[in-house]
């Protein structure tokens, strides 16, 4: 942390410029929400004027920028930076308009990059803890969970104190998603031995379905090198799981990483035109794995390690009954389970049919 | 004239340490030094600053994994010393 910080507790900032990228209205929100995340967790109030020269200054600009001493470099490479509290560019943020600024996780999201920004702008340096909002590289966690990580917050508040409103306001520690709610749903599940594992953004659920025993962690707590928001899994038949988001993929043994990964999904034998996979399974009885993207699937042979012939087929035709996009998928005791948003079907492989559907939620024991 | 793609590369793996490490972990002058340092920090200091950093093997060298990290997107402050 950079001491004192600001000495006042209400601060104004101004936005000096927009993208290109983004609608004037969508950088705005960002913006907002990016304050929102500092003020939520210490007595720090947030203006916005639209003349003249606020405490937090922030722009867009490539290369050599206005006066500022330091230069962005282009695409990729520095994002966007700023500066501590004080005078002049004290407090300022640049964001580098050579990169590509989004609301989703395509390119890189502002509203991320600038709540890490603002950060600075209120005196914190950089975190090598790599679930810290404030850690150097960018990483795209789902908006719709709370960014801060503990360590981001005890940072904050050693600068400023904590906030005045109840704590029950105050997300102590980031907040996810709740397994228990009505309208509760997966990114990914597997089977990990003899647990079965729930994925969604930043955070796991380890399940024993035999003693009904429920951990959430935070992936990263397991895999530090796997990015948040993976949208497939399996488990093979060595003892290994297989993690994939976008046209990447990780096998992991154990809690290691296997050297050489990710790699990209199209050296399972997938066309160029395939972009991620929905859902993945590896049917143990057959030690063949079915890949769900779309309303389609594939079959990969696990022992010869190729795609099968006469694949993609249409999901419904093989798997009656599974009619919607399959989030995610898991086979537990020779039946798989289908998962779509807060549903999941049961599914018999060996009839071919639906046995039945149930709360995405119903391992949890709620 | 005959490249040599992977003298290139290695050309260009340099340059991006070099830029890295000044970028980010170039030690701010200490106010109260005197006369110029003697010894400014080396490369290999910095390179296992930033490993240690990164939760990396700390080898002092421009290793795969420490060349990996070093291309990810990035914030432009500094992880060492004032960012002011």
């Amino acid at each position: 942390v950079t001491l004192p910080g600001w000495k006042k507790s209400k601060l104004t900032y101004r936005i000096v410029n927009h993208t290109p990228d983004m609608s004037k209205e969508d950088v705005d929100k960002a913006i907002q929400k990016a304050f929102k995340v500092w003020s939520t967790v210490t007595p720090l109030i947030f203006t916005r004027i639209h003349e003249g020269i606020a405490d937090i200054m922030i722009a867009f600009g490539t290369k050599a920028h206005g006066r500022c001493p330091r230069y962005f470099d282009g695409p990729l490479g520095v994002l966007a930076h700023a500066f501590p509290p004080g005078n002049g560019f004290g407090g300022d943020v640049h964001f580098d308009e050579d990169e590509d600024w989004t609301t989703g996780s395509a390119g890189f999201n502002l509203f991320l990059v600038a709540a890490h920004e603002i950060g600075h702008a209120l005196g914190l340096s950089h975190s090598n803890d790599q679930r810290a909002l404030m850690f150097p590289n960018y990483a795209y966690v789902s908006p719709s969970e709370f960014p801060l990580s503990p360590d981001d917050i005890s940072g904050i508040q050693s600068i400023y104190g904590s906030s005045p409103n109840a704590p029950d306001k105050r997300p102590a520690t980031p907040t996810s998603p709740k397994t228990c709610g009505s309208q509760v749903s997966f990114n990914a599940v597997t089977t990990l031995r003899r647990e079965v594992i729930f994925l969604k953004g930043r955070h796991l659920w380890r399940v024993y379905p035999d003693n009904s025993e429920v951990e959430r962690e935070l992936i990263s707590t397991f895999w530090p090198t796997l990015p948040p928001g993976i949208e497939a899994v399996y488990e093979n038949m060595k003892d290994q799981i297989l993690f994939f988001k976008g046209n990447k993929f990780w096998v992991i043994s154990g809690y290691q990483v296997l050297l050489g990964y990710p790699k990209n999904i199209n050296t399972l034998g997938f066309p160029k035109g395939v972009k991620k996979i929905d859902a993945a399974v590896c049917n143990k009885n057959t030690g063949k794995t079915d890949f769900f993207t779309g309303d389609k699937y594939w079959r990969f042979d696990e022992n010869s390690q190729s795609m099968e012939k006469g694949y993609p087929r249409q999901i419904v035709h093989d798997f009656p009954g599974i009619s919607k996009k399959v989030d995610a998928v898991f086979q537990q005791k020779g039946l798989f389970y289908f998962f779509h948003g807060s549903k999941q079907w049961e599914f018999d492989p060996t009839a071919k049919k639906v046995v039945r559907e149930i709360n995405s939620n119903s391992w949890f024991n709620c | 004239l005959p490249t040599h793609p992977e003298k290139d590369n290695k050309d260009n793996d340099e340059k991006l340490v070099q830029d890295y490490l000044n970028k980010f972990y170039a030690v701010e002058p200490d106010p109260n030094q005197l006369g110029w340092k003697l010894n400014p920090e080396s490369t290999s200091e910095k390179l296992q600053k930033m490993q240690q950093f990164f939760g990396l093997k700390v080898t002092g060298k421009p290793d795969s994994e420490t060349l990996k990290m070093m291309k990810k997107p990035r914030c432009g402050v500094p992880d060492v010393g004032l960012y002011g």
